[in-house]
């Protein structure tokens, strides 16, 4: 199956 | 002192329309270039960004940097109240706790004043990278709403891979399976029912189909859509706002366990 990951792990927190 | 009239207040009204399914509060962060907002789902699954600037209002005016936390419920009821051809002047004070929104008719007749209550949010602001896209595609807005609605009657997924040949969606579900494929126009009469595909590399990805037709909410605010795909990155849905502002949308791609 294929999950779903946050956003967090893309974009980095300012 | 933060003041800025918007001629179209439909446009606002627009906007809420597109994000209230997707965030619950948000932080305008207001600067003397204009407006932005950035806000997630509570899932963090996906990114709104609005940027407006500010040669969009007429006055713009904006002192000292203000950041706005606003209830999208309580704008929403507010902004409903706005007709469609109403400016809309949004003024807030330093030092106070409301913000003022100001209805006005074409002719001057009308005007409406309502004040809705700040926020105080705590939100996180992610950086958002420049991406080199190993594609972009603009196509009409409509049709993409319309792609993203009949494949989420076959499946939760949608396979979206660009290749030289053209843009391809598809589902696959319980029921059965979908495919749909557009290919760059040659000759078009409008624009904005033009495709245009720019290719740097292949790519194939798979998002999830609840939170696209949550994007397409924004389908009313232009008649043009681009999506911006990289292989291993967040999707970025574009939606133009006039010629003085957009609407975007990131959402990550779903990846195999």
């Amino acid at each position: 199956g294929k999950t779903q990951h946050p956003m967090y792990e893309y974009f980095l927190k300012k | 002192m933060f003041e800025a009239r918007l001629i179209q207040g439909s446009v606002l009204k627009k906007m809420i329309d597109a994000i209230k399914d997707i965030v619950t509060d948000i932080n305008l962060d207001c600067s003397s270039t204009g407006i932005s907002v950035q806000a997630m789902d509570s899932g963090h699954v996906c990114l709104v960004l609005i940027e407006l600037g500010s040669d969009g209002f007429e006055p713009y005016r904006c002192d000292r940097n203000i950041t706005l936390g606003l209830g999208l419920k309580a704008l929403s009821v507010v902004v409903r109240c706005a007709n469609n051809d109403d400016s809309i002047t949004i003024k807030a004070q330093e030092g106070t706790d409301n913000i003022n929104f100001v209805f006005e008719s074409p002719n001057g007749e009308k005007t409406s004043q309502f004040e809705i209550k700040l926020m105080d949010i705590d939100s996180e602001h992610l950086g958002i990278p420049d991406t080199e896209y190993d594609s972009v595609v603009k196509m009409p807005s409509h049709e993409f709403q319309r792609i993203c609605r009949d494949m989420s009657q076959l499946g939760d997924s949608i396979v979206v891979a660009c290749t030289k040949d053209g843009i391809q969606f598809s589902a696959s579900g319980d029921m059965g399976s979908g495919k749909i494929n557009l290919r760059q126009s040659s000759l078009v009469d409008k624009e904005e029912d033009q495709i245009n595909i720019e290719l740097n590399d292949p790519v194939h990805l798979t998002f999830a189909l609840r939170y696209l037709n949550y994007f397409t909410k924004a389908t009313p605010l232009s008649p043009t859509v681009t999506l911006s795909l990289k292989a291993e990155s967040p999707l970025c849905v574009t939606y133009p706002i006039g010629d003085f502002g957009s609407m975007k949308f990131f959402l990550a791609p779903k990846i195999d366990d």
